[in-house]
């Protein structure tokens, strides 16, 4: 049940989404943050064969089970995490990047990524005045089971305060925060490690920017249903 | 015999040299007038791809090591030496002649802060954003023997700003005012960045497909009966470059390894 075959037509110069019929596991190997269990990867590839040519292009990516949720805690006013309906405590490390130069190797990614994990941490958080990081950072962190939080480049460089005063309106062309928002998200969205986006360092973005970046992050409503039928399913039994 | 589809990273063999030493456009420069390290006094030097244009000039001992002792004040700032300086053309040249049917697109995953590229010759733009990703595609563009020279000009962020004596939090803030990194002009635990991390600092490739590509899939999984029933829901965008109707056959496969080479589907 894991290997699928789909008919696509696709027009000339066409552009289409399409979405596979949903895939079925009982009882995966589920992914897990470092310390709390293994961090199991499945491969997933898609493959697209044209009529009259053959295999077009192929697309591979490690794929980890999990489910992650988090909310502000009332009491504390801090952020509860679960994972896989296990409560996690979070031992965090903040992170910029990896060299000043941005000479961001593979070797380095997995040397920082395995020293956190070395270290016992479960999640690091990406600071919004650094980097969006990169494909082979997450990859790290999937393997070590490092937890990301990631934030959006809002600081205090883009809200009014400083002396100088900074321009309080964040950067001055929205549109291209959210053109580079967007595209970020669709490069790093599936790895299994990305626990949350974050709008900016310890503050909230712009109205527009932060109003478009939580609807654009919200979940599809196709989930939502399944969330409601999952919690309806648990009232029942 | 079709060349090999798939991805091939371009990360050997780049050249650099400051834009203000370069007197050659970039039309020339992709086209009769390809760039060479010698002979002695030539502008170009091996360059750090992906990396800062700072990773070049200490790749080139050309600055001291920023991050040793207080040598970073020995870089001159961007503020001080006008974004031209730091400004700077990246070239090299790669194998790539597709059969008829076959899309070449040329990749950027993420350059600061713009850009312009020229392949054999012809111009294209990067627009501005530190965070966003390129994909040219260059299939009509490619020479017929298969040779191809890129050259590209990289220009620092539009507002690197001034890093006031005291130095201080973010600077004078300025940086901000574009999407880049923002730590660059210093903060309560870094030295300034000189360049404001200028370059192609994430990774260039040339993907090579059939008419039709396979665009940023999606994949998300929901989870039932406390994570004992889990569905897989994938999502992917298509692009068929060709002028025909692409008849695809899409296929979905998810394997895990068992023990070493054997893999259970």
């Amino acid at each position: 049940e894991h290997l699928q075959k789909e008919h696509v037509s696709i027009l000339p110069g066409g552009h289409v989404q399409y979405t596979f019929p949903e895939a079925f596991f009982y009882k995966p190997n589920l992914w897990w943050p470092n310390g709390m269990g293994k961090q199991s990867l499945y491969n997933v590839e898609i493959s697209v064969e044209v009529k009259g040519f053959g295999e077009s292009d192929s697309w591979s990516h490690p794929f980890g089970f999990r489910k992650i949720e988090s909310h502000i805690d009332s009491a504390t006013g801090g952020r509860l995490f679960k994972v896989n309906d296990q409560p996690i405590f979070i031992r965090g490390g903040n992170w910029i990047l990896s060299d000043g130069l941005l000479r961001l190797s593979d070797e380095r990614y997995k040397t920082d990524i395995k020293f956190h994990a070395d270290m016992n941490f479960n999640m690091i958080r990406c600071w919004g005045g650094g980097l969006a990081e990169r494909p082979e950072f997450y990859h790290y962190c999937d393997i070590y089971g490092l937890l990301v939080w990631q934030e959006f480049w809002i600081t205090g460089d883009v809200d009014g305060r400083g002396d100088p005063v900074s321009n309080p309106d964040g950067p001055l062309d929205h549109d291209l925060f959210m053109f580079c928002a967007r595209d970020t998200v669709k490069l790093l969205r599936n790895h299994p490690s990305l626990a949350l986006w974050v709008g900016g360092n310890e503050q909230v973005p712009p109205d527009d920017i932060n109003t478009a970046l939580k609807n654009d992050l919200k979940l599809h409503p196709y989930f939502q249903k399944i969330n409601e039928t999952e919690n309806l399913t648990k009232e029942l039994s | 015999m079709a060349v090999e589809m798939g991805k091939t990273v371009l990360d050997k063999g780049w050249l650099a040299a400051r834009s203000t030493e370069v007197d050659l456009t970039g039309v020339q420069l992709t086209t009769t007038h390809p760039p060479a390290i010698s002979p002695a006094g030539s502008p170009w030097m091996e360059a750090h791809v992906p990396g800062t244009v700072l990773a070049t000039l200490l790749k080139n001992k050309l600055i001291p090591d920023p991050f040793y002792g207080l040598e970073n004040e020995s870089i001159i700032d961007i503020a001080d030496s006008g974004r031209e300086y730091y400004t700077f053309w990246f070239f090299t040249s790669f194998q790539c002649k597709p059969m008829s049917n076959q899309h070449v697109n040329l990749n950027f995953r993420a350059i600061n802060y713009s850009g312009e590229v020229y392949l054999n010759g012809h111009r294209r733009v990067l627009p501005k954003g530190m965070f966003r990703r390129h994909s040219l595609d260059i299939t009509d563009i490619l020479h017929p023997d298969g040779q191809n020279l890129l050259a590209v000009i990289i220009y620092p962020p539009d507002h690197p700003g001034r890093i006031p004596p005291e130095g201080g939090q973010g600077g004078d803030h300025e940086i901000g005012k574009d999407v880049a990194t923002q730590y660059v002009e210093g903060w309560d635990w870094i030295a300034p960045i000189r360049d404001r991390n200028t370059g192609i600092w994430d990774e260039v490739s040339v993907s090579v497909t059939g008419p039709v590509k396979i665009v940023d899939p999606h994949l998300v999984s929901s989870f039932f009966d406390g994570c004992r029933r889990v569905y897989l829901h994938a999502t992917t965008e298509l692009v068929n470059n060709s002028a025909s109707v692409a008849e695809c056959d899409l296929n979905i496969q998810v394997t895990t390894e068992l023990e070493g080479n054997v893999c259970l589907v």
